[in-house]
């Protein structure tokens, strides 16, 4: 080490931090001002009235760190910090730097899927690490559901009305949370297709004998029987077609691909608030749970169970730290990020997954959704002129903005996943 | 950054095929866990 540190001879470069600063500034000057161009060409007019309003930005109560932190513009942060990460570590500084990092954020550097760290060029693509195979066994109990990711079960939980309690008793509404309840577009824009005689309408009372025919009458069935159980079941009523018991066998085995999707397409969630899909007769009920993952956690996240995604809504809210001290602070705070909701079903109803981002993490990829843009100054922009439509329109705005996944065949409405399955993940910045 | 999970899953004691004893947690508050650990049975 003497010889290479005496005789090598050292050639120095300028490293051009500034400059990419400067270039990556003028690229998004150039990037506004020909958005700007577009628009006006477009709508054909400048001025006040054509620029989408800023959303209002809530401030939330809480202590003084609190109320510093909602001045600050956590989202331009996030990103800046998302592009320091991404400039590449000179050659031989990203071991120690990285057993630097492992050693502050206690990551396990043998679980690491690249034996030699030091194909990871920045410190974001270390961060959306992958593991060796098997490291990560999976739980062999099928009815078992999973935890997505490496983290900390920091709340779970029943719940009881619309509330989700926070930590240390603070609550939010699951309304807040996911967005209204409301039926999926396919089944809202298009005359149903008649459902299969065979499911049966499984309240008391109710015969479950007629072809549902009409949005209306779905929407009325729909509203009576909503458990894929009690789809697949008819409850304690017996089967009346082998199609039916073919489905229910299906269902009943987690390792048969398809299905919970495949007698989906008759199902939707209908009007009503999320609370009551917890069922009458207290057959099922609305359960949560809350994983945090801390900075030197495995961040790609999985699926904790077979089930199917129907629909996504991208929330572009702010991005606070989620930390457990500003969770047990601040109420409300998942409601308060941007987060991305993907809502659909599981063998047992609904089922939803929300991962929820964070100032230091701020961008969510949805591997099977590359349109999804997260922490991006197009899609604030996009909710601010969304924003200022419906407030144009008279209407409240939303909050979100939703897709629906579509799946090569017609029956599975969505995209179906297994359990263990690699969905996505949480990247710096 | 922090994922949440809300879903419907049986009740305790919901006489339902496949339910028996309804949902029931394998995790405590604060645990630490690995992604494919189980957090709860039906």
């Amino acid at each position: 080490l003497r010889g290479a540190l005496k005789d090598t001879k050292v050639k120095w470069y300028p490293i051009p931090v500034g400059l990419g600063i400067g270039f990556l500034g003028l690229v998004q000057f150039y990037k506004t001002q020909s958005r700007e161009k577009e628009r006006i060409e477009r709508e054909g007019f400048e001025g006040e009235e054509g620029r989408p309003k800023k959303r209002p930005r809530i401030r939330p109560e809480g202590p003084w760190q609190v109320r510093v932190m909602s001045t600050l513009p956590l989202k331009a942060m996030s990103r800046l910090w998302g592009k320091f990460n991404e400039l590449t570590i000179p050659y031989y500084l990203r071991v120690p730097g990285f057993k630097l990092y492992a050693y502050i954020f206690g990551v396990n550097l043998d679980e690491v899927s690249e034996p030699d760290i030091r194909v990871y060029p920045n410190l974001s693509a270390f961060f959306y690490r992958t593991l060796k195979p098997g490291v990560r066994p999976l739980d062999p109990n099928p009815n078992a559901l999973l935890s997505p990711a490496d983290g900390r079960v920091l709340q779970f939980g029943k719940i009881e009305g619309n509330d989700i309690e926070q930590v240390k008793g603070m609550t939010y509404t699951i309304d807040a949370l996911l967005g209204k309840n409301t039926p999926t577009p396919s089944l809202s824009d298009k005359q149903p297709e008649p459902v299969n005689q065979s499911y049966k309408p499984t309240a008391p009372g109710h015969s479950g004998e007629e072809l549902v025919s009409s949005e209306e009458e779905f929407a009325r069935v729909n509203g009576i029987s909503y458990t894929l159980p009690n789809l697949l079941s008819g409850g304690d009523e017996s089967h009346d077609s082998p199609k039916q018991q073919k489905l229910e066998d299906q269902a009943a085995d987690p390792s048969s691909p398809g299905a919970v999707s495949e007698v989906r397409a008759d199902l939707a969630l209908g009007e009503k608030p999320w609370y009551a899909l917890i069922s009458p007769d207290n057959r099922t009920a609305l359960y949560y749970a809350v994983v945090y993952l801390a900075p030197g956690d495995y961040h790609r996240f999985h699926s904790p169970a077979n089930w199917v995604v129907e629909r996504r809504r991208h929330f572009a809210g702010e991005l606070y730290s989620v930390s457990p001290y500003l969770q047990r602070t601040l109420p409300g705070l998942f409601t308060l990020n941007e987060r991305v909701v993907l809502l659909g079903r599981w063998r047992w109803g609904f089922f939803s997954f929300v991962p929820v981002g964070a100032t230091n993490v701020g961008s969510i990829a949805i591997n099977f959704d590359k349109e999804l843009r997260t922490n991006s100054l197009l899609t604030d922009t996009a909710a601010d002129r969304a924003a200022d439509e419906a407030a144009a329109r008279g209407e409240p705005y939303a909050g979100f903005a939703e897709a629906t996944y579509t799946a090569a065949s017609a029956v599975l409405g969505g995209h179906a996943l297994r359990r263990g399955d690699e969905m996505g993940g949480f990247k710096l910045g | 950054s922090t994922i949440v999970l809300v879903f419907e899953a049986p009740a305790a004691g919901a006489n339902h095929p496949g339910a028996k004893g309804g949902f029931s947690w394998a995790v405590e508050k604060g645990q630490k866990v690995k992604m494919g650990q189980a957090l709860g049975y039906v």
